[in-house]
Parts: C-alpha cells; sequence; structure tokens
C-alpha cells in the first residue's frame, strides 16, 4: 500500500508540473495572440 | 440437618479469574491490531483521494492540451493571414518585424522562468495596452531610410555624403556596439524635419550605416557634394533593396534600405546591371566622375601640384 501511495505521489507531482508548464504556454501564446490580433485590427 | 447436608450447595464458581490469564489475548495487542487495521483502512483511503486527485488532474492535464492545440492553431492561421498581408504591403514589414521581435522575447523570458503564472490576465492586457500604444506611436513616426556604404579601412571618419548639408549634433558610444554614432539634423532645420544617424556596422566594421528619418520637404542641392575616393556618393530614393537581417536599426518604422556595400550581382537586379554595362551609361558615368572630380578644389590642387611636381622633375633631370 505504502510502494503505492508513493508511485501515486510521484505520477501526481509530474502531472502537476506538466499542468503548471501547459498553463504557461498558454498563458504566453495567449498573450502572443491576442497581440496579434490587436495588429491585425 | 442430614438431608441438607446431601444436597450440594456449592456454586463451583471461579474465585480466580487469573488462572486463564494466558489463553485471553492481551489489551495492547488488541489496540495493536486495531491500530494496524486503521492504518491500512486509512492508506487504501488515501491512495484513493490520491487516484482521484491523480484523475483529475490529468483530465486538467487533457483539457489544457487540447486548448493549447486549439490556439495554436488559430494563431499559425492569424500568422499567416498577417504574413500575407505583409507580403502584400511591405510598409508595414518592419513594424511587424519589432512587435514578432518583442513577443519573441516575452516568449523566451516566459519560458526562462520569467514569471508567467495561470492567472496571468491582468499581466497580459497591460502589456497588450503598451503594444498597441508602441504600434500607434510606430505608425505616427516618419519614414524610415537605411544607407550601407562601404569606405576604405583607414578611414574611420562617421560621414556619408549624399548631396545634402548636414549639421552634427551629437556623438554616443553603446555597450553593444563600440564605434561611436554620430547624429545629424538636415542644416535645414528647424524648417526640415529629417535627421541622420550615421554608425559602424557591427558586423563589418569597414561599412558605414545611415540611417535617415524623415523626408526632406526641399530641393536636393543642385550641386552634388564632391567625394572622397573613400565614401561613395550616395542619393537617396534611388533604389530599394531588400534589408539584411544582420544589420539592423535603432529606429523603428517602415524602412527603406539602400545597401551599397553588396557587390554580388543581384537576380532582381540583372535588368539594371545590364542598364549600366552599356557603354551610353558608363560614359555617362565618366562625365559625371569628371565633373565631380574638376568640382573638388583640393582634387585641382592636387592634381596642380602632381603636375607641377612632375614637371619640376623632368626640368631637374634634363639639367
Amino acid at each position: 500500500v505504502k510502494q503505492e501511495a508513493s508511485a501515486l505521489v510521484e505520477e501526481l507531482n509530474r502531472v502537476n508540473a506538466e499542468n503548471k508548464k501547459l498553463t504557461e504556454m498558454l498563458t504566453v501564446l495567449c498573450e502572443n495572440y491576442n497581440a496579434l490580433q490587436r495588429h491585425l485590427m | 440437618m442430614e438431608y441438607f447436608s446431601l444436597v450440594d450447595t456449592s456454586l463451583d464458581l471461579n474465585a480466580n479469574p487469573l488462572r486463564h490469564i494466558d489463553e485471553v489475548p492481551d489489551n495492547k495487542e488488541i489496540q495493536s491490531t486495531f491500530l494496524e487495521l486503521g492504518r491500512k483502512i486509512s492508506a487504501k483511503e488515501e491512495n484513493r483521494a490520491l487516484m482521484e486527485e491523480l484523475n483529475r488532474v490529468s483530465a486538467e492535464n487533457k483539457k489544457l492540451t487540447g486548448m493549447l492545440t486549439v490556439l495554436c492553431e488559430n494563431y499559425n492561421a492569424l500568422r499567416s493571414q498577417l504574413m500575407d498581408y505583409v507580403s502584400k504591403n511591405p510598409v508595414v514589414e518592419q513594424v511587424v518585424v519589432g512587435k514578432k521581435r518583442k513577443a519573441d522575447s516575452t516568449a523566451t523570458a516566459t519560458a526562462n522562468g520569467g514569471g508567467a503564472n495561470g492567472g496571468g490576465n491582468s499581466e497580459s492586457s497591460s502589456s497588450d495596452e503598451d503594444s498597441c500604444k508602441k504600434t500607434k506611436g510606430e505608425h505616427v513616426k516618419a519614414k524610415i531610410s537605411r544607407v550601407y556604404v562601404r569606405t576604405e579601412a583607414n578611414d574611420t571618419s562617421l560621414i556619408v555624403k549624399d548631396g545634402y548639408q548636414w549639421r552634427k549634433y551629437g556623438q554616443k558610444v553603446t555597450r553593444d556596439n563600440p564605434s561611436p554614432r554620430a547624429y545629424f539634423k538636415c542644416a535645414f532645420a528647424p524648417s526640415c524635419p529629417v535627421k541622420k544617424k550615421v554608425q559602424r556596422s557591427i558586423e563589418d566594421q569597414s561599412v558605414l550605416v545611415a540611417t535617415y528619418e524623415g523626408e526632406h520637404n526641399h530641393p536636393h542641392p543642385s550641386r552634388v557634394e564632391s567625394t572622397p575616393s573613400s565614401n561613395r556618393c550616395v542619393t537617396l530614393g534611388g533604389s530599394a533593396a531588400p534589408f539584411p537581417a544582420s544589420l539592423s536599426s535603432s529606429f523603428p518604422g517602415p524602412t527603406i534600405t539602400l545597401d551599397l556595400t553588396k557587390s554580388k550581382p543581384n537576380p532582381d537586379s540583372k535588368n539594371s546591371n545590364q542598364a549600366m554595362n552599356s557603354p551610353e551609361f558608363q560614359q555617362f558615368f565618366v562625365e559625371q566622375m569628371a565633373s565631380s572630380l574638376t568640382k573638388d578644389p583640393s582634387f585641382k590642387a592636387a592634381l596642380a601640384a602632381a603636375i607641377s611636381g612632375r614637371f619640376l622633375q623632368q626640368n631637374q633631370t634634363e639639367k
């Protein structure tokens, strides 16, 4: 049970880190997209 | 009395309960068993909670990936639209390049841990406002033209002769480019708004980069200034060559670039090369050179000195 728990925690940390990275990428892309859109207006 | 004695009145009660103590489990043992059981249950519950959390985060991850994919597609579509627009309207090209550079730097800063967070909406909107303001400012900016002139290696002056009269009003040295840059105003200032910045290229120190801002509101002086051999005469408004990416200017806005440093023939300029090779053009060119040189008093003096020196030498040898 303990081993399973530690594996789950590890996986959760990995997915959380990936989530954070994705959110950052999304933010940057959003900014760029908005800037581009404004530019085209 | 005898009757009573025959009846066994004893209840056979065990007055000593401690007799079977070894057969009954200890209190502590029971406690530990319960604790173990509780631990197992709580660990399982914890695992279940972890699993739920993992599922939730994974779903969020999937959603984010989907959003990112969609946004990427939209961004690429918008960018291709912009590229199409820019290719049709080359005037806005420089502004777009400037914008892209800013966007790229923002992206790089974020990728390096520059502080983009999940709730960065306010930050995003403020940066957009800034960029919008900047863009407006760039559109208001006057026309920018850039000229590249090759000079001789020993020539350290920051002078580009273009036929106009200029008044130098400043000189600056920056860390990114150690060679100084000189600032000039048109001699007709303040009525003429044209400014000129001259600096040696970072890549090639023998190349002078002259950046002109604005347009002259007076005719080009009819008398073209004499040109020293180290510095070719430049007249603006002739032809516009593609902008080399390696050389950039601090002036924002639309830019026309005239590159006089390239000796390599350009496929686009095939016709102009043919025209230049024609005998009529060469004759015209020789005449122009002759007239420019004869107008130069220093050249006249040098020629006179050379001829007189030659005569003197001849006289001395004859004697």
